[in-house]
């Protein structure tokens, strides 16, 4: 459950920015 | 009537929700390119982002709030946000009274572009949020910024402006911390009524908390 947490800010945290 | 009718049915909040839902993106955005924030644990940066976000976007604001008519000015007047606007979305007075409060405060110190960034920098890597592990790493950047933040004013704020500027600026996040407490408080509220909680976006969701989850 704590891995799915949070899961969009994951990604927006993650993804690699232009 | 009109006004009733938009109340009621919060006209403003699907408009203002996706507002703060991109203001959010670029809050992440910007936290990315903080020297040293992408060392920190993921979970400390979640913690840090979640708490602070609100209190960015408060401060971010500042850029287009106006004293001539106390308004939010984003571009033409057709862009214009009113307090009216804002209760249109949902919030009350007890937010909107400190934070017109604030934002004219904060546009009355006249901060330096490299100021209004460093501020919004000092104020996501702080190390006191509920819920972050590495305390002394957060600390240690924050207090590395404030640094900066110190000297820069000594280098390059001349005049009379720059008197006691840091502690105005560092009184600012105190302010910043009562409004975050308030809004969450009236979105707790909003968040429990699914009419309104349907209309907020998942990023939105995630970042404010779900209470329905």
């Amino acid at each position: 459950k704590k891995k799915e947490n949070n899961a969009l800010l994951r990604y927006l945290l993650d993804k690699d920015d232009v | 009537a009109s006004m009733n009718i938009g109340f009621s049915q919060l006209s403003m909040l699907p408009h203002l929700a996706d507002l703060v839902s991109y203001s959010i993106q670029k809050v992440i955005g910007f936290a990315k390119m903080i020297p040293g924030f992408r060392d920190l644990a993921a979970d400390d940066q979640i913690v840090l982002l979640k708490s602070s976000a609100i209190e960015v976007i408060m401060l971010r604001s500042n850029q287009s709030f106006t004293l001539e008519d106390m308004t939010w000015t984003c571009g033409s007047d057709d862009f214009k946000y009113r307090i009216s606007d804002v209760t249109q979305a949902g919030h009350n007075m007890d937010l909107l009274e400190p934070l017109v409060k604030f934002q004219v405060g904060l546009k009355k110190l006249n901060l330096h572009e490299e100021e209004h960034v460093l501020l919004m920098a000092i104020c996501i890597l702080s190390p006191d949020r509920p819920g972050v592990q590495d305390t002394a790493l957060v600390e240690s950047l924050q207090d590395r910024l404030s640094e900066i933040l110190q000297s820069y004013i000594r280098c390059r704020h001349p005049g009379p402006g720059s008197r006691l500027l840091y502690a105005k600026m560092i009184q600012k996040l105190t302010d910043l911390r009562s409004l975050n407490e308030e809004h969450s408080r009236q979105y707790r509220c909003l968040s429990f009524q699914p009419q309104h909680s349907m209309q907020l976006t998942p990023l939105v969701l995630e970042v404010f908390g779900n209470e329905i989850s």
